[in-house]
Formats: structure tokens, sequence, C-alpha cells
């Protein structure tokens, strides 16, 4: 159930 | 040259059979100021981030910033050898493509060291910034726990809503539904029993429970567990470790098709 978004789209690689 | 000496060996230990099944290699960075990680999961949905500062060891001996990359399998098969008082000592010189654990006896009757192959990983570092989250639940590690591997023998996600009433945790599956609320509760006798919620603005998230669960296993670390909540942001699940540091726990949040 639902889409399970990736932790990549929250935060910016360094 | 390198030399970390932990004489609460265990919690060692217990950092390792928190994060094995989550992530399976990662770069242990070890500076002036501590011995940290940070590594995603192999589906690039949760983070893992552990500090342990160098003023928790006994010896911290870190002459240049070095990065060690270990299979956290291989590493946890060698930390289990050591005994649950055993003091800790993590050794490796300078270029050498190993890393020795010295497990000792509280008594010194027994030292044993076990060599481990490092490995190059070409892992990626992601910029967590500081956030303001919306709301901020804290409460006995154990009762999460608890809560997490209730609700997913009834479905796969779970919906963390935070209000003025308290923090819910609901499910549903083929079978049913189910909600759990906590609210909030500081007349206990010892703090850590407590379940404390700081809400600026009521937030409702949902989780995969399969993460969740596997963040519990850190439950061992701390009495406590800190749950972070902002509607645009993931969730994060924080054990300190006392006097030391913390594992923290980032997952996405899923959202409707």
């Amino acid at each position: 159930t639902g889409i399970q978004l990736s932790i990549k789209e929250f935060y910016r690689a360094t | 040259m390198l030399e970390l000496r932990l004489v609460q060996g265990s919690l060692l230990k217990k950092v390792l059979e928190a994060i094995k099944d989550l992530v399976n290699d990662a770069n242990f960075d070890c500076s002036a100021t501590g011995f940290s990680l940070q590594a995603m999961d192999s589906s690039h949905v949760a983070l893992v981030a552990l500090l342990l500062r160098n003023e928790g060891f006994e010896h911290y001996r870190c002459d240049r910033n070095i990065s060690m990359g270990m299979n956290l399998g291989n590493m946890n098969k060698m930390l289990k050898c050591a005994g649950n008082d055993d003091i800790i000592t993590l050794k490796a010189d300078d270029g050498s493509d190993t890393v020795t654990f010295m497990f000792e006896s509280p008594n010194q009757d027994k030292i044993a060291d076990f060599e481990m192959k490092l490995m190059d990983i070409d892992s990626e570092h992601l910029g967590i910034p500081e956030a303001e989250y919306h709301a901020i639940v804290r409460m006995p590690s154990a009762e999460f726990a608890r809560i997490c591997k209730d609700l997913s023998s009834i479905g796969d996600t779970v919906v963390i809503s935070v209000t003025k009433e308290g923090v819910k945790f609901s499910t549903k599956g083929d079978i049913g539904t189910a909600n759990i609320v906590c609210r909030q509760n500081t007349t206990v006798d010892k703090p850590e029993e407590a379940t404390v919620i700081e809400m600026k603005e009521p937030v409702s998230l949902t989780f995969a429970l399969r993460y969740m669960n596997s963040f519990a296993k850190a439950t061992p670390l701390s009495h406590t567990v800190t749950i972070s909540l902002s509607s645009e942001l993931p969730v994060v699940v924080e054990y300190k470790i006392e006097d030391m540091g913390y594992v923290r726990f980032y997952l996405a949040p899923k959202i409707e098709e």
C-alpha cells in the first residue's frame, strides 16, 4: 500500500 | 595508527546487532572526535547514522582520519566471540587492509585477538541538515518495539499520527485493523518509563513496518527511543547511547498512490 519514497529524495549526496 | 579501547565492549556488540540486518557493508569513519558510520540500506529507503564520541572510550588514539570498509555480518561474527563483560579494543595500522579486534576478559585472564580483512566500499554519503520537527515523541524503547512487532502481525505499514491526544500507531491488513494510542505520561517512577510528546503541529505519516522492526533491534542500547516527525521529512528514530553518542535511523515515508 502506497509508494515508498527513497531516502535520497530528501537528503543530498555530499 | 588507530587504537580505540572500549571498556563496555558489549556496547559495540549491541550496535552491530542493531544495524547488521539493515546494512551489509559500511565504512566506519574514525577521526579525532569519534567513531562514526553512515550507511543506507540496499534499497535506499532507510539510513543509519552511528556516533561513538572519543570521550566514551577509555583510550582513543586516531592519528589521522581513516575510513574502514567492513562487512557488518563478518564484523558481527567476530564481535560475537567477545564476552559481554569483555573490554574491546580496535586497532589498525596506517595503510593496513585489516583491523584487529582485541577482547580482554574483565580480570585479564583471557586475551584474544581477531583480525578482519577490510574492504573497499564505494558508499554514498548524504548530508542531513538540522531540521525543526513538527512532533517529537520520547517513549520507552521496549514499548515502541512491542508496538511495531504487534502491528506487523496485522499489517505491513504503520501510520504514526501525533495530535494533542497523544501518539497513535495504526495499521490495517487482510484480517482487520489495529490502533494503539500512547498518551503523554510523565507521572512514572523512573524517567525512562515516561512518554513525552512535544508537538508544534499535528502530523501523520505512513511507514513500512519492516524497517521499524529492524530499527527496534537497537532496543538493548537504550531504555528510551525518540521519534521525530515532520510532514515533509523522513522520520528519525533515535536510540541514545549513554555518555557516548547515538544510533539514528532515518526512514523515508510512504505516500498514497
